[in-house]
Order: C-alpha cells, then structure tokens, then sequence
C-alpha cells in the first residue's frame, strides 16, 4: 500500500 | 531520511531554540502567543503517543522527547515563570475556533477509524494552523521583535522543507501521504505573506512592522 501508518517523519 | 526531511527537522529544532533562548535571555515572551504555544504543546502530545508503541529509530524517539520537552518547557516559562510579561490582551485568538473543525475533520478523513490514527490525523491538521494565533497577535501589534521573525521564518522553513522531503520521496520511493501533504500545504501558504515581509524587510536589517 502507498499508505505507510508507521510514523518514520516527525 | 533524505537531506529535506533532516534539514527540515534541524529547521524545527532552530525554531524551538530561538524561542527558548530569547524568552530565557530577555526574561520575557512579549510578543509570542502563548495559545500558539499551547497549541504546539497539544500537537507533541497527540502525535508523539506512539513513542510507547511503536519504536522507529533512535533519532526519532530523541526528536521526539526533545518536541515535547521543549514545547513543555516553552509553556511553562509563559504561563507560569515569565507569566508578568505574557502579552494576555493581544493573544485574544479564540483557539476552540481551530481545536473543534480539526477534531471533526480528523474524526472524518483519516488513513484508519483507529484512537491513535485519528490523534495523530488531528495533530497533523492543528499543527497546519497552530501559528494563526501568533500570526494574529503579530498583526494586532502591528509589529514584531527581529528575533520573534526569525523564530517564525525558521519554523515556517521547517514545513515548506518537509515539502520537498515528500516530493523526493514521491519520486524516489513512491511513498506518499495525502492528509500530511495536505496540511502541509496548508500550513507553508500560512507563512508565505510573512516570509515576503521577512525577506524584503527583516533580511535587510529593518524591523517586521505591518504597513498602518
């Protein structure tokens, strides 16, 4: 998927 | 991690620590909105909850202890140690005008019907406005301190650059995410009348003064 939920940016 | 995204992230750290600095140096936060502040404060706090789920790396858990510390800290010396000199009568935005549309909206577009996916869609959309209260105060004194311009041009670079970091991310990676780009469109357009008057008045040595 194009949605990545893991919240690598800040 | 690309060069946008860190330098966006050094950008934002910058703002955080003139802010600090100048209200510790000059013992006073005249000019600076404390519902802004608050704001911050309550962005940090619904984004950075995964910080006791899910670990990414460790610059992103430092980055964002450093975020909630400092906008705590920020909070604090306003309302609590430098509260004489808080500028009460000019920060009159009403914040609920900004905290409830955010909250409906994230309630209705986000990525997952999930408590901490729609936290984080709501900080994503207050962060996007959290400035107006201090853009408000700004044009309500007509004027501000050469060091409060700095503060706001570095703040205001930190999204524009995190723009960038989505675009070469785009291209790159094919990783996009449209509420993020979304609102952070909306909150660098919020900034591009200030930065005009940065450039052509601030950069130049002349005070941030709003024509009469």
């Amino acid at each position: 998927s194009d949605i990545d939920l893991d919240k690598d940016e800040l | 991690m690309n060069i946008f995204r860190f330098a966006g992230d050094l950008s934002h750290v910058f703002a955080i620590i003139i802010l600090l600095l100048k209200i510790w140096k000059t013992r006073s936060c005249a000019g600076i909105s404390g519902k802004s502040q608050i704001l911050f404060a309550v962005v940090y706090l619904t984004r950075y909850l995964d910080l006791f789920t899910t670990y990414v790396s460790l610059y992103n858990s430092v980055m964002k202890v450093l975020f909630l510390a400092t906008s705590g800290a920020t909070v604090y010396l306003m309302y609590v140690k430098f509260k004489a000199t808080y500028d009460h009568n000019h920060d009159s935005f009403r914040i609920e005008f900004l905290l409830v549309p955010c909250a409906l909206l994230a309630l209705v577009i986000n990525h997952e019907f999930t408590v901490m996916e729609v936290l984080w869609t709501f900080s994503i959309y207050l962060e996007s406005v959290a400035i107006l209260p201090q853009l408000f105060l700004v044009s309500r004194t007509g004027e501000a301190e050469s060091i409060t311009s700095h503060y706001l041009f570095a703040l205001g670079s930190y999204r524009a650059l995190y723009l960038l970091n989505w675009v070469y991310r785009y291209m790159v990676e094919s990783h996009y995410d449209l509420i993020a780009i979304f609102a952070g469109v909306v909150q660098t357009v919020l900034y591009c009348d200030f930065f005009y008057l940065y450039i052509t008045k601030v950069l130049k040595g002349k005070k941030l003064q709003l024509p009469a």
